[in-house]
């Protein structure tokens, strides 16, 4: 559905801030390809 | 016309709903004209949102991650990470409010996660858990917010002259005047309203409403106006705004008059009935009767395109096991069409003509969904798809009898997913208290 909708998954490098400190995960997130 | 007598609400629990009596919400993408309809399909169960914390005790805001465990329409169930199988503390939020936010919003505004209080207790090392708990899953993307703020501006403005059918006799139609804008749909003020009471209700992509002139271009009744000086500040809606209809060829094997099919009837829109082409308009448009309700100079023929999904060819309704209603008066019962063509002298349209795509639309029998009450379309009301019929759903409004069900089209612009009216800040009605 989301190909038909003209967006897809891609990996991103995502930003995590908590009291502790910051660090990144990689998650999905999908970009608009219209 | 059955119209229905009740008091809008403004907290319509929909979770509550949803949850106590295991419900589905159909899915936002089944609604392509709603904000987000046309990208909604990467938003699924599992994806993560950062949310505000409310289980702390700190007096500033705080967020922290959470995962969909359930979606119905605009609105999904969500549990905070760290509560594993826990439900205790789920809650519902509409997705597309300011407040729901993709993974990483936190950080790139400077504001920490903070773990639930109930929680915090459990794990030593968040780091490590959120690393553990979000590598590899999915987030919204990062314009999920800009997306859902564009797809709400709507190019409809108020003092926007249009045309619009006259609700008191629908064979015409009259100038008004959009008074207000409320996720797409219009309330318009019929020009000659001296106190602006005189309204009407419709979604801008309603095939109801057409640019100014358009009645004169393809031959439909009109009431002229008394108001010969527009308002300051009043202006045509422009033409591109409307909703284009099938580009036709009337020229070879057309519909004519006196042809007879099967028609949602406009004043009882639980109903398919006998119906007869009265007149042929141009652009494909067609003045339709409802056969045994006529008004004898024709104040309530109906105008239909030709390729609406409200009309239908002689047998469609016996085909579909849907009953379809006699004309009223007729005595020779059951009605069976080749009788009554012979008696009449008529014939059917023929089937070419219709519409027969029936697109994709995903709704199944059983989805709730909010629908605009369209015998009284300034209301929304809590609602069910309770039969599929090809592109035709018949819905029903929770906490009424069947007789106010309505037969609406899988495209049609007055249905909307779960939570669109909280979306656009509109009461919704719950129709019964004791449902």
């Amino acid at each position: 559905a989301a190909e038909a909708s003209g967006r897809k998954w891609e990996q991103k490098q995502v930003q995590i801030k908590t009291l502790e400190g910051e660090f990144s995960v990689t998650m999905w997130a999908s970009d608009d390809k219209k | 016309a059955k119209s229905k007598s009740v008091v809008p609400v403004e907290g319509f629990d929909w979770g509550q709903y949803i949850c106590s009596n295991n419900l589905v919400g159909a899915p936002v993408s089944c609604f392509k004209h709603v904000p987000m309809g046309m990208c909604w399909g990467d938003i699924a169960e599992g994806v993560r949102v950062e949310v505000l914390n409310s289980d702390t005790n700190l007096s500033t805001k705080v967020y922290w991650v959470a995962g969909i465990v359930k979606l119905a329409g605009f609105k999904a169930l969500l549990r905070y990470e760290g509560f594993d199988n826990d439900s205790s503390k789920d809650f519902w939020r509409n997705l597309c409010i300011p407040e729901i936010h993709p993974v990483g919003w936190c950080a790139s505004s400077g504001k920490p996660l903070v773990p639930p209080k109930s929680i915090h207790h459990k794990y030593s090392n968040w780091k490590a858990f959120l690393v553990k708990r979000l590598t590899g899953a999915k987030t919204l993307p990062p314009d999920f917010a800009t997306k859902v703020q564009e797809n709400m501006q709507y190019p409809f403005k108020k003092l926007m002259r249009v045309e619009v059918v006259d609700k008191t006799h629908l064979c015409r139609t009259r100038v008004a005047l959009v008074e207000q804008v409320f996720g797409g749909r219009l309330r318009l003020v019929y020009e000659e309203s001296q106190d602006g009471t005189d309204d009407f209700w419709c979604h801008m992509y309603s095939p109801l409403i057409h640019s100014i002139g358009w009645s004169r271009s393809i031959g439909h009744r009109f009431k002229r106006s008394e108001v010969t000086k527009k308002m300051e500040g009043q202006m045509d809606a422009p033409s591109q705004l409307f909703l284009k209809v099938k580009d036709v060829d009337q020229s070879g094997d057309w519909f004519k008059d006196g042809m007879k099919l099967e028609a949602i009837d406009p004043l009882n829109l639980s109903a398919i009935c006998v119906a007869t082409v009265r007149k042929v308009l141009a652009d494909g448009y067609l003045m339709i009767g409802i056969d045994g309700s006529e008004a004898a100079d024709g104040s309530d023929w109906f105008c239909y395109h030709s390729a609406s999904p409200s009309i239908f060819p002689v047998g469609f309704c016996e085909i579909n096991s849907i009953e379809l209603t006699p004309p009223r008066g007729y005595t020779k019962l059951p009605f069976k069409w080749f009788d009554y063509l012979r008696e009449m002298g008529s014939i059917a349209a023929p089937v070419k003509l219709f519409n027969k795509e029936v697109p994709n639309h995903g709704f199944r029998v059983g989805m709730k969904l909010e629908a605009v009450d369209l015998m009284e379309p300034r209301l929304v009301c809590v609602a069910t798809v309770t039969r599929i019929v090809h592109r035709l759903l018949r819905i029903h409004f929770d906490g009424w009898e069947d007789e106010y069900d309505q037969w609406v089209d899988c495209e049609s612009a007055d249905l909307y997913p779960v939570g669109w009216c909280q979306l656009t800040a509109q009461k919704i009605l719950i129709l019964e208290a004791s449902n």
